[in-house]
């Protein structure tokens, strides 16, 4: 599904340059579950950011589906996001002016779904992550694990094939978290859903079939679970 | 310090009343370091905004230092947080267009420290979380982490007789998270700073010397750690 071959990513900060990612290379296969780990500034989100085609590598080879990134149109990536991919960003990205059952269905509303149908998904979603009786409330009338809830039902919302998972249960108890946690693993297990993770959280890393270590933007570690 | 006697929060929301603490009951004096802990919209940030100050109970008694803090004017509580609180925010509320050293200087500019002093305390407490490279990098330039650290920098600046930290280490890696509780252990041990926490995060929780646990808006269960 993913392959990188010497992925550089490189930020321009005044005069200075920050090499968040220095050389990745690594392979993602379809179905996989996959958790990213290593310390604050390491460059995981810049990662998950490039295989979401949130961002593009400064330099190297990235390929999602056999097809070479950089060869795609910014209409091409908008496109592909929208309809294959479905991200949780660490910093949530919410939009304050609409409700959670509102900002679960946006994207289905891209994708042009009938309202009928938009609304029902999406209530699904948010019950499966225990929103259920918080749909009406915008982001500022939520607590901090609840407005992590509702990112989580927008990622899933389009059934994407690939669900880019960045810090996702970092406000949640251990109970949600691990509800989370089971509800994820069954996507991947029945839909064979592809999960990339980045995640300090011991809970979810202990749960993972692949771990990947990253240390000053390589990665220095891989470990394979049964 | 803090006395609450059947303290309520309820917050309207158009047609319905969210009843958010439904009765807190709680001391907790000078030097203490405790946790509360609970599940995901169990009413902790209420808690802990009403502690701050930054928000008012429905009902009940609540002091702070003996003075009953809905006597006390704006202008007071102001003052109150400003020279005695410090306040690490669930949702960090960093200024976008303060660089990371401009965003933890703020607190001393408001009581009027020289800029030289501001920015000797400033650099220092962005060394002490490893953020020394990053002083001068805006909130939108920095990682997840990154920004967390920042608001706990701007906490400790004014060293605070009271430090208030809703999930400080969400978004922090275990050893990062260790240095963090380390120092403010320190801080409790040395300067007899209170430190209240909020967190879900098992590796704080078995360190504290308090824990209190919240549910639905009620405080259901307390142990005390040697
Ligand atoms: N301004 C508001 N208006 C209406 N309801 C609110 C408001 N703020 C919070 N709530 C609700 O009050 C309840 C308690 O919220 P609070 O933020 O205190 O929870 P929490 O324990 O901090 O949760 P988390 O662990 O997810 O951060 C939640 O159910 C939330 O939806
Ligand atoms: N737009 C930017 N401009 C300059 N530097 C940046 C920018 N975005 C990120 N960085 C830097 O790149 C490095 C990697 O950031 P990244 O957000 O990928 O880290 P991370 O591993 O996700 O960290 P955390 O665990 O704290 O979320 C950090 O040192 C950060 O300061
Ligand atoms: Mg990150
Ligand atoms: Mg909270």
């Amino acid at each position: 599904l993913i392959q990188m071959k010497k992925v550089t990513k490189d930020y321009r900060l005044g005069e200075t340059i920050v090499h968040a990612l220095r050389g990745i290379t690594i392979e993602i296969d379809v179905g996989e579950f996959v958790a990213v780990w290593g310390p604050s500034g390491s460059g995981k989100t810049t990662f998950l950011n490039l295989i979401g085609a949130i961002d593009e590598p400064t330099s190297g080879y990235f390929s999602f589906n056999e097809r070479e990134i950089s060869g795609l149109s910014d209409d091409e990536k908008s496109d592909l996001r929208n309809k294959s991919i479905g991200f949780i960003f660490q910093n949530f990205n919410l939009i304050p002016v609409l409700t959670a059952l509102e900002n679960v269905m946006l994207p289905l509303q891209i994708q042009s779904l009938s309202n009928a149908e938009a609304n029902q998904r999406s209530m699904y979603r948010l019950e499966q992550v225990g929103l259920s009786d918080f749909v009406k409330h915008r982001p500022d009338k939520l607590s901090g694990g609840q407005r992590q809830r509702v990112c989580i039902s927008r990622a899933l919302v389009t059934n994407p094939s690939l669900v880019i998972a960045d810090e996702p249960t970092a406000n949640l108890d251990s109970d949600t978290a691990m509800k989370i946690l089971e509800l994820m693993r069954d996507l991947n297990n029945n839909e064979k859903t592809t999960f990339i993770f980045s995640t300090h959280d011991q809970r979810l890393l202990g749960k993972m079939n692949r771990l990947v270590r990253m240390v000053d933007g390589v990665i220095i570690n891989e470990e394979d679970h049964v």
